[in-house]
């Protein structure tokens, strides 16, 4: 306009409308990068599929009953060394900060091909490389999978804190349930591990109540 | 809350949505699309010292304590966030992983004078 408008609160110059729309969206970076605690905004080297996104969410939104307070993750299986014949394998996640103390909820999202001979028992455990002995392994949680599709396996929380890597491997063991006894002969069993229904971890972490530490400490 | 005008000098909200696709971050924030960047500004003249821009009890007190003590305070009175909201998050770390998180008083709902 004609007359320079003043600012009602500082009485400076105001600033002409696209002046203030890109300081607008530098506040805006600014209140979000801090609202999250980072520094700069993530590079994505490797993005998880849409599809396997889409449905992870999908699944999570279908499951969780009341609205988790603190935050909620999900990690999806970068690496496994199954050897496709058996079911013996090692899933491998990138976990930036590795779940603190006040993780609360974890559970490992496995798909299980129709190929599912029967009832299949399976273990998990998790795969530690930096005790005395060479990668020594730690069981995590023990369960019976009947039928093909999805499964969500509850992970003890407190077994999965700890230790400063940003890696966490859990080692997956199974035997087909015959009676009691299981089979010691590995059936065979396929995991999609880089299509849309690879596995994936689900973890709900309490926000960080400030100064709670010190309160613990006192 | 009072929203604000080209023309309101007196404290109020002013409202600006930011779209994520306009920061170029649509490609790590998956939800929301965008969100409000409220703040507050404009003039708080004496006689709306301590008016909340919502219940009036805490100005009214505000306001016999100025009478009682003396026309003209010293200190002046600001435009102030009285209220706000979280905003959830839905995004990308660097590692690929999906994190969903509220980050708390994000966004200005109301504004008064301290």
């Amino acid at each position: 306009q004609g007359v320079r408008s003043v600012c009602p609160s500082c009485g400076a110059p105001t600033l002409a409308p696209q002046a203030e729309r890109a300081l607008v969206l530098e506040l805006a970076k600014q209140q979000i990068l801090e609202g999250l605690r980072l520094t700069s905004r993530p590079r994505i080297t490797n993005p998880p599929p849409q599809a396997a996104l889409t449905r992870a969410l999908r699944r999570l939104r279908q499951e969780s009953v009341a609205p988790a307070t603190g935050e909620e993750v999900i990690s999806f299986a970068t690496t496994t060394d199954s050897s496709t014949s058996t079911c013996s394998s090692t899933l491998t996640f990138h976990l930036s900060t590795l779940p603190s103390r006040h993780l609360y909820h974890a559970r490992l999202w496995l798909h299980v091909l129709p190929a599912l001979p029967g009832t299949l028992y399976l273990r998990i455990f998790r795969w530690s490389p930096r005790r005395r002995r060479r990668g020594s392994r730690t069981l995590l949680a023990e369960h019976q999978m009947t039928g093909p599709g999805w499964h969500a396996l509850t992970l003890p929380s407190s077994g999965l804190r700890g230790e400063e890597s940003r890696f966490l491997k859990l080692q997956l063991d199974c035997r087909r349930l015959e009676g009691n006894s299981t089979n010691a002969q590995q059936p065979q069993w396929l995991l999609d591990t880089v299509g849309d229904q690879r596995p994936f971890l689900e973890l709900k972490i309490q926000p960080n109540e400030p100064g709670a530490g010190r309160a613990k400490r006192r | 809350t009072l929203t604000c005008e080209p023309e309101t000098p007196l404290c109020c909200r002013r409202d600006h949505y930011v779209d994520f696709q306009e920061l170029g971050w649509q490609d790590w924030i998956l939800q929301p699309e965008g969100y409000q960047l409220n703040y507050c500004s404009g003039q708080c003249p004496p006689h709306l010292a301590g008016s909340p821009g919502i219940a009036a009890s805490f100005h009214s007190a505000v306001f016999s304590l100025l009478k009682a003590n003396n026309p003209w305070p010293l200190g002046t009175s600001c435009c102030v966030p009285t209220a706000r909201r979280p905003l959830s998050l839905l995004y990308l770390d660097r590692n690929g992983n999906v994190v969903k998180t509220d980050v708390p008083d994000m966004v200005v709902e109301a504004c008064g004078c301290s």
